[in-house]
């Protein structure tokens, strides 16, 4: 059986603040 | 919103930042008590070591911590000039490195499901012929990106089956572990209605909200566990 996975590639932040605060977001930091 | 549970329900989870934000990806990472995603880069270069001013070694970014690195994204073929090639030596860099090959792939113009899916096996192959270990081909209609309407749901359907036969007619002259995953725009119920073909999705703008991503991951978990 295969690992079902979901990427997300941040391409649309240029603001390495926004990029962190939308990982914390997701890890529920 | 967290992702946590649903995430930790059997679907990987991979967040993939520009270069300058992944040192910082990958601490977030390491101080979580449970292995709730990876982190990926958006590209490198195909030579491990070398003269090759402003690009990004796999060796590197193995050092750091990187799982996956997406190579041949149409955006980077069309506006960088990135050749199937290129691709071919980026996947088989990143795969002596142990990092995960994220390539996308697909066809350009809408036609027959045997036509398109000929044309992507193209772009599989030799890949298939020059990595060893796990793969993820992310596939995407070319005609597609930036339609009015995405890609029906037949057509991802008929061409990834038809993909996922060649891959495994394959077995015994290439043993990759390959995982094909659609790379389109997702929203919610598109992975529901791929008949469980896919083994998961690529997120572009869509998956720039926590809370969609959170529904996606479930989806995805939903459908894996039927």
């Amino acid at each position: 059986t295969r690992q079902p996975v979901v990427a997300i590639s941040l391409k649309m932040y240029f603001d390495p603040a926004k990029t962190l605060q939308f990982v914390s977001a997701l890890a529920g930091i | 919103s967290t992702v946590a549970t649903a995430a930790l329900n059997h679907v990987e989870l991979v967040v993939m930042p520009d270069f300058l934000s992944i040192r910082e990806c990958t601490r977030l990472k390491n101080r979580l008590d449970e292995p709730l995603f990876n982190v990926g880069a958006q590209d490198c270069w195909q030579a491990d070591e070398g003269a090759f001013t402003g690009e990004v070694s796999p060796k590197h970014l193995a050092q750091l911590g990187v799982r996956y690195v997406e190579i041949g994204h149409a955006e980077r073929r069309k506006q960088f000039g990135e050749t199937n090639e290129w691709v071919i030596n980026k996947s088989a860099a990143c795969s002596r490195n142990s990092i995960i090959p994220w390539i996308c792939i697909g066809e350009i113009n809408k036609g027959d499901i045997e036509a398109c899916g000929d044309e992507v096996w193209e772009q599989i192959k030799p890949v298939l012929d020059n990595c060893t270990g796990q793969l993820v081909f992310a596939y995407e209609p070319v005609w597609a990106i930036g339609a009015p309407k995405p890609a029906e749901s037949d057509h991802i359907i008929g061409v990834v089956s038809y993909l996922r036969k060649k891959i495994d007619a394959e077995k015994e002259t290439n043993n990759n572990d390959v995982r094909i995953v659609y790379g389109g725009s997702a929203g919610p119920g598109l992975v529901e209605s791929l008949n469980g073909v896919v083994d998961g999705l690529f997120l572009g703008r869509f998956g720039h909200n926590p809370d969609n991503v959170k529904k996606v991951v479930e989806e995805v978990g939903a459908v894996a566990s039927k």
